[in-house]
Parts: structure tokens; C-alpha cells; sequence
């Protein structure tokens, strides 16, 4: 495993980290959308089907144990905590789960290296978490106040994918591996998505300002 | 090319 990817993976896990953090210690949940956190439970469960057929390390099989766990565990919160589902911003969170998952779905119908279960729903998980985020950001753009927790939050996950870009390219270049534009180009997507917030984050991070995205 | 599975990422 090249450092690209470790870091990949360790700005992923870290994000989570802060994001249960807000929810467990702060017991709240503001600013967070649960229509992503939802999203990303469908990501990981079926991108993760070949975790009781498929071993590859003990580091990959526990990381992906926590990803289900964690993220499971954050919709848990957000649905039935009873103090941190109060703090729920629901009536901004109106992002149809449906108008992200059906597109992906049919587009790993018909773009997929093999037509076998296991690869369309990989596929799918790696076209629909390509634009999970999009609930989140469309919240935060509608949200006045957005905490440090929650800005870094973000932030930590767009670097994820922007770490496996790299992770990628050493890999293609240094470890001689084949070209995958399934996961390149949705990964790329995935980190286009978040262009315009990183441009906020840093520019209030410089300023020493409070994050607001222009509405 | 090698190996190049992707699948070995998360």
C-alpha cells in the first residue's frame, strides 16, 4: 500500500471520527445531512457484499467492518437519539435520495467491467458515492452557521478522494497497474464535486473567518 | 499491467 492511499483512507476514517465525535459529545447532529449519511450506508453495504467471500488483508477487512459499523451507527443517531435527532436541520434536508440512487443504478447496468451481481453493485456504490455528497453540500449552502466540526468534516472527506486520485496515478505509473476508468473517472468526479467548497474552506481558513458558502 | 485490482481498495 503506497502512502497515497493510507492517507486516503486515514483523512476518510478520521473524518468519520469527527463527524461521531459531534454526534456522541456535542449530541448533535446540525448542519449534518441525513440524506448523505443514508447514502453512504447504501455505498458501503454494497460495495462491501464480497467482505464474507473475498479476503484480502486483515487491514482491509477491518476497515471496511468499521465503515459499515460507523456508518450505521451515524443514521442510528440522527433517526432515533432522542436528544440528537432534535437537532436535525429535516426541513432544509430535502434532497431526494431517489433522483441520485436510480441513475447510478441503471448506469452500472449498463457501464461495468462484468455483468455478475457482485460488480454492478460495486460499480453502483462507486457511481453513487461519486455524488452522495450532494445532499450535505446543498444543506450547508442553505445552513447560516456552519461549525468548525462540520466544515472539517466535509473537508476531510473530499480529501479522501482527492488522496486516491494520487493513490491512483502512483499505482498506474509506479506499480505498473492496469488503466480502471470505472473508479478514475467517478473518483474524479467524486472529488470535482467538492471544488467549490474547498475554494470557501481555505479562503475563510486564510481569513481566519467562519465558513459560509454563498448561497 | 499487473494485478490492478481495484477491488483491493475501499
Amino acid at each position: 500500500m503506497n502512502a497515497f492511499r493510507l492517507a486516503g483512507d486515514m483523512t476518510h476514517l478520521l473524518s468519520i471520527i469527527l463527524l461521531l465525535h459531534k454526534i456522541r459529545a456535542m449530541k448533535s447532529c446540525a448542519g449534518i445531512s441525513l440524506r448523505t449519511q443514508e447514502l453512504y450506508v447504501i455505498v458501503f453495504v454494497t460495495r462491501y457484499v464480497d467482505l464474507s467471500m473475498k479476503y484480502y488483508s486483515f487491514y482491509n477487512s477491518i476497515m471496511k467492518i468499521v465503515f459499515l459499523g460507523t456508518s450505521i451507527s451515524i443514521v442510528w443517531y440522527m433517526r432515533y437519539h432522542k436528544v440528537v435527532k432534535q437537532t436535525y436541520n429535516k426541513d432544509v434536508d430535502t434532497f431526494r435520495h431517489i433522483f441520485l440512487i436510480l441513475p447510478c443504478f441503471v448506469l452500472a447496468l449498463l457501464i461495468n467491467r462484468a455483468f455478475t451481481v457482485i460488480e454492478v453493485l460495486w460499480t453502483f456504490s462507486l457511481y453513487l458515492e461519486a455524488v452522495a455528497i450532494l445532499p450535505q453540500l446543498v444543506l450547508l449552502q442553505r445552513s447560516r452557521n456552519i461549525d468548525n466540526l462540520t466544515g472539517n468534516y466535509v473537508f476531510l472527506l473530499g480529501a479522501y478522494r482527492a488522496f486516491y486520485l494520487l493513490n491512483w496515478i502512483y499505482r498506474f505509473f509506479i506499480e505498473n497497474h492496469q488503466v480502471r476508468w470505472i473508479p478514475w473517472l467517478s473518483g474524479l468526479l467524486q472529488t470535482a464535486i467538492y471544488a467549490d467548497f474547498f475554494y470557501y474552506y481555505i479562503k475563510s481558513w486564510k481569513n481566519r473567518e467562519k465558513l459560509k458558502l454563498p448561497a | 499491467p499487473s494485478n490492478g485490482n481495484v477491488h483491493d481498495e475501499l
